[in-house]
């Protein structure tokens, strides 16, 4: 029998880190602004 | 394995703006009154294939009122947009498109524009002039006023008033109004309009010369008008631009679709 094991919550310090100097890609909307918002 | 899915349009991918720039001339071009409004940003666009070559596309835009007249032959890209401190108008627009073979038309749109809150406006600038009501008694009074000046100055055509485009008023340190309304020529002299008004009617469309009027109005401490008026000479117009020639226009905040 196949039983799941209990994963430890990855603690936020385990996470893999992000390589220095990525930038997430930006939201593909909105976009830009390109006068004022109001 | 079937080919995966493109991925989804960003709004400021290339593509999308070209497809914007689509909608907003179209909105421009089938637009009666008010002013021309430029995009401002691409709120969201969303492209539903519906077999080779042929999308359905959904477009949310935020476009900004400019300071040209929708009747200006000014191409889009030398208006101004109206600033921040000169009470901004936004429009929101819901556009939809096809793009068949690669050319993309317009199937519907529907706008609303709404200016910005006073208290925006006022937290930013406190002294700057706010929107009026376009049937402000001020408003109208210097309107007539400017009209009836510019005709009895002027060498040219008697002009006659289109629609009211907008109008502010300031109360401090000056009481003043200032305007700005759309005119048109008529087939007499502002000589011959002094002796018959009623007989001068606006020129028929294959002669048509609209124009455009702005003029300041100061109430208090003391009393004085300037005004100035252009036309922009004889122009090709389109079809539902003829929808101007005959009804003077009182304009709010506005839906078109």
């Amino acid at each position: 029998s196949v039983a799941k094991r209990a994963v430890a919550k990855v603690a936020q310090h385990d996470k893999v880190p992000r390589p220095v100097g990525s930038v997430p890609p930006p939201p593909p909307c909105p976009g830009r602004i390109r006068h004022f918002k109001i | 394995v079937p080919a995966a899915p493109p991925a989804p349009l960003g709004c400021d991918d290339p593509e999308s703006e070209a497809v914007a720039e689509v909608a907003v001339s179209y909105i421009n071009g089938h637009s009666h009154h008010g002013y021309k409004f430029a995009l401002n940003r691409i709120e969201n666009i969303l492209v539903l294939p519906q077999g080779p070559n042929n999308d359905i596309i959904f477009l949310e835009l935020d476009l900004l009122e400019t300071t040209c007249h929708i009747l200006s032959p000014l191409p889009l890209g030398n208006c101004t947009v109206r600033s921040f401190t000169a009470h901004a108008v936004e429009g929101d627009c819901d556009v939809k498109l096809q793009k068949l073979d690669g050319k993309l038309s317009v199937l519907a749109s529907k706008c609303h524009s709404h200016a910005d809150s006073s208290e925006d406006v006022l937290q930013l600038c406190p002294d700057c002039p706010l929107l009026a009501s376009l049937n402000n008694t001020d408003v109208l009074t210097a309107v007539t006023a400017a009209l009836n000046d510019h005709n009895s100055k002027t060498a040219d055509a008697y002009l006659r008033l289109l629609e009211i485009g907008r109008a502010n008023i300031q109360y401090n340190p000056v009481h003043l109004v200032y305007v700005e309304f759309a005119v048109a020529a008529t087939n007499c002299s502002a000589e011959a309009a002094k002796d018959n008004v009623e007989a001068c009617q606006l020129l028929p469309d294959d002669q048509s010369n609209f124009g455009f009027c702005t003029a300041t109005m100061v109430i208090r401490p003391s009393q004085d008008l300037k005004v100035n008026c252009q036309l922009y000479g004889h122009q090709v117009p389109a079809p539902d631009v003829l929808f101007f020639s005959r009804v003077v226009w009182v304009r709010s905040s506005q839906d078109t679709s």
